[in-house]
């Protein structure tokens, strides 16, 4: 998915 | 990756490992809620669907996050089966009553409401985040209901408590180091979710000082 900077944590 | 972060994921570990090795010392769940794993399990299964598009080895963060990930997965799928299987005859079903399908349902509501983008990944993933919010209440309701908590069982709500308390201080840290700005749904979820356990650290840091179990009133 797109997920960009935005799904860098758990 | 920051030591509040770093510091977050160990004790998110930990709180798992308690929470087996209470099952398997015991030979009993007796005081865990299966409705509250199962919950986890829904967080984790849609959350890390990028699992399934991104390579581990793009870095090293993606690599130490792949890990946690199926670290987490597959630890709320073997919770989830000494519960139902090996130790069922331990399961407290009675007092297990909260009704999750609101909070399922509550949380698809606000997804489909409240979202980073309209595409189906980021819808799932909010919904995801809306969940772990309140996944812990059928868990704090079964112990209130039942009174007495056992030590080893309040201990993995302390630490998992403490390592949603932690992600807020990662939140701060990023946004004044890295400028990391945009993030409101997870700090306003991981924001309601830390407050969830207030009440509950609060009578476990006084049976604490008094060197006794937890019983919540």
């Amino acid at each position: 998915p797109s997920v960009g900077d935005n799904k860098d944590e758990l | 990756m920051n030591i509040f972060r770093l510091a977050a994921d160990v004790l998110h570990v930990v709180s798992i490992f308690l929470l087996l090795l209470k099952i398997k010392t015991s030979h009993s769940c007796a005081g865990i809620s299966l409705k509250t794993q199962f919950l986890y399990m829904i967080v984790f299964s849609t959350r890390y669907l990028d699992l399934f598009f991104t390579k581990p080895w793009h870095s090293a963060l993606t690599f130490y996050n792949t890990i946690m990930k199926i670290l987490f997965l597959s630890s709320s799928a073997y919770t989830i089966y000494l519960i139902r299987n090996r130790y069922k005859h331990t399961y407290d079903k009675v007092h297990d009553t909260f009704r999750i399908h609101y909070l399922i349902a509550g949380s698809a509501v606000l997804a489909l409401v409240f979202h980073i983008r309209l595409t189906p990944f980021e819808i799932i993933w909010a919904f995801s985040v809306f969940l772990e919010a309140v996944a812990i209440m059928p868990q704090l309701l079964l112990l209130q209901e039942t009174g007495q908590v056992e030590n080893i069982t309040s201990h993995y709500i302390f630490c998992l408590g403490s390592y949603r308390a932690l992600y807020i201080c990662n939140w701060i840290w990023r946004y004044f180091m890295e400028h990391r700005r945009n993030q409101w749904l997870a700090w306003a979820c991981g924001t309601v979710q830390t407050l969830l356990y207030a009440d509950f650290f609060y009578y476990y840091i006084l049976s604490q000082r008094q060197g006794k179990k937890l019983r919540l009133p």
